[in-house]
């Protein structure tokens, strides 16, 4: 299929044609039938340069509002946009008139991207801590192991204080 | 009902009825001043013809006449061309989306699941913030556990310190030795007792 | 009339990518 760009030449040139098509020579010559009798070549001239002067007036129009609106490239972009959309048959998504609501599609993505980025960082620290769970209770039970030893080892000087008064007691005797 | 053509608008950045008014307007204009400059060339020329009896009057009623006919055709055309124009060319068919609209077809959230997803983030979040806190918290016990560690194996070395004390003197074991001390200081006041007693 | 739908369809272009930077840089700051 002809692109837009084709088509939009296409379309305003026929319009040209079918204008001038029908602002004949004839009917020209019938409105100004009383200077074409007294002059007809000169009549024929002044039409054909008005026929040729309006054609030129508006294909520079044209070429001047591609050029303002950029139309030539903004035609090949949607050409290829509506190409790319020949598979999809249901009628697209088109803008609510809600902006909060519009907007929200816009974020999701960002913030799929922000729920794996925290889901990895809370599963990394979830990691860091159960280690560090470990570590601290291994030092509380190496505390707990630490502080039996010095049980231990206090309870045996303790001991020795029973064997430690009698001897004194036997000293004082 | 006007449509405004609003997708048109977001893709072009006019509106496609805008751009076929500012043409119509710039062609009507056209065709006027073509046919004021067709009139001034034939009064101009009729300038030389002074005899020809053909007033400027009748030169206006003919330009209208040709105009008036002009205009009729041109509208009809310009009718057919902007509809062609506004149905093929400056418009967007129903099932394309622009690119910046991608994310629509993509991610087509209504308000709940994107509610949902935003509570999940700020749920993550708090886990996050309470996770870290708790890392704090464990690093803060080892730290603490390093200077509790570090005095308990310190009164460790201290009795170990005593004990290396007791058996670099020969008692490796004092509860041992206080009992053979005591022992013998028994014996030995047995020993005193009778040496006194055979003394009186 | 046909401003006011050229300024919106702009700003429906425009708008959700200006948002979006910050949104952006919101998550960047909460991440760092």
């Amino acid at each position: 299929a002809p692109g837009r760009g084709q088509l939009f030449a296409a379309v305003v040139d026929t319009f040209l044609e079918k204008l001038v098509a029908a602002g004949s020579y004839q009917r020209f010559a019938n409105c100004y039938r009383d200077f074409y009798r007294l002059q007809p070549e000169l009549t024929r001239s002044i039409y054909d340069q008005f026929v040729s002067q309006l054609q030129a007036s508006i294909k520079e129009e044209i070429q001047e509002v591609k050029e303002e609106g950029n139309l030539e490239a903004l035609f090949n972009s949607l050409d290829k946009i509506v190409e790319e959309a020949k598979e999809q048959e249901e009628p697209a998504w088109r803008p609510s008139g809600i902006p909060e609501e519009d907007v929200r599609s816009a974020m999701v993505p960002y913030l799929l991207k922000h729920r794996a980025y925290l889901r990895k960082v809370l599963k990394e620290k979830e990691e860091e801590n159960r280690k560090l769970a470990e570590a601290v209770l291994a030092g509380r039970d190496r505390i707990a192991e630490l502080q039996r030893l010095i049980q231990d080892r206090k309870q045996a000087w303790q001991a020795i204080s029973k064997e430690q008064r009698e001897l004194v007691l036997t000293f004082k005797e | 009902s006007v449509n405004p053509m609003a997708y048109e608008a977001q893709f072009f950045g006019f509106t496609p009825q805008t751009c076929m008014l500012r043409v119509y307007i710039a062609f009507q204009d056209y065709l006027f001043e073509m046919m004021l400059v067709v009139e001034s060339v034939i009064l101009k020329k009729l300038d030389g013809f002074p005899n020809a009896k053909i007033s400027a009057f009748q030169i206006r009623k003919s330009t209208e006449k040709f105009l008036l006919f002009m205009k009729e055709h041109f509208d009809k055309l310009f009718g057919k061309m902007e509809e062609v124009l506004l149905q093929l060319v400056l418009n967007i068919p129903k099932n394309v989306l622009l690119p910046e609209d991608k994310v629509h077809e993509q991610y087509p959230y209504t308000k709940e699941q994107f509610q949902a997803l935003q509570d999940e983030i700020d749920q993550l979040q708090q886990r996050y913030k309470a996770e870290a806190s708790a890392g704090q918290a464990l690093l803060a016990e080892i730290e603490e556990q390093k200077t509790v560690q570090a005095e308990l194996e310190k009164i460790l070395q201290w009795f170990d310190g005593l004990e290396n004390i007791c058996r670099a003197h020969g008692t490796s074991n004092f509860k041992e030795s206080f009992a053979f001390l005591t022992q013998n200081s028994k014996k030995l006041q047995g020993v005193l007792k009778d040496v006194e007693k055979k003394s009186k | 009339f046909d401003e006011l739908i050229v300024e919106t369809t702009t700003k429906r272009k425009q708008w959700p990518k200006k948002i979006l930077m910050h949104a952006i840089q919101t998550m960047k700051g909460e991440q760092e």
